[in-house]
């Protein structure tokens, strides 16, 4: 609306290589960016159809969750294309974390159990989170 | 209700 749009001044003034220069991931249907709310790191996710939608319903569900990427908001730029904002994981894709920790761990045989059971803990919390708002994700994997 | 909120994107 409008008013979406008078309240996001700063975001009807971006560019295309705004967008490349923020760009921090990139799936079959959606891209995100780095951006700031205020003073604080945000990811900006972008639909290329209109699953935001369904993905803001679910992540709306979704109790606050120490494992589970929370949901701050959306905006609206100048063309009508909404963007959910979320919390940024600040260390970047999972996939890319555990490659990187394996790659550490392989010199460390005695750190390397607790880490391991600690990191598997910590995801299946987070799956545990999902199941408990009665939610089915269908594309679980460490990248998503 | 999401909140619409002000962001800006981080190109640096």
């Amino acid at each position: 609306s409008q008013q979406e749009r008078d309240s996001n001044p700063t975001l009807d003034n971006y560019s295309d290589d705004d967008l490349r220069l923020a760009q921090i991931g990139v799936g079959q249907d959606k891209s995100v960016y780095r951006g700031w709310w205020g003073s604080r790191d945000v990811a900006i996710v972008r639909f290329r159809s209109g699953n935001i939608d369904t993905e803001a319903g679910a992540m709306l569900r979704l109790s606050r969750h120490p494992h589970l990427i929370t949901l701050y908001g959306f905006t609206t730029d100048a063309f009508g294309s909404k963007f959910l904002i979320e919390e940024l994981a600040p260390l970047g894709s999972l996939d890319v974390v555990a490659e990187n920790l394996a790659q550490e761990l392989r010199a460390d045989e005695t750190g390397r159990q607790s880490i391991f059971l600690d990191i598997l803990h910590q995801i299946s919390s987070g799956m545990h989170g999902v199941v408990d708002a009665g939610l089915l994700h269908r594309d679980l994997s460490l990248r998503n | 209700m999401i909140p619409s909120i002000d962001i800006r994107f981080n190109t640096s």
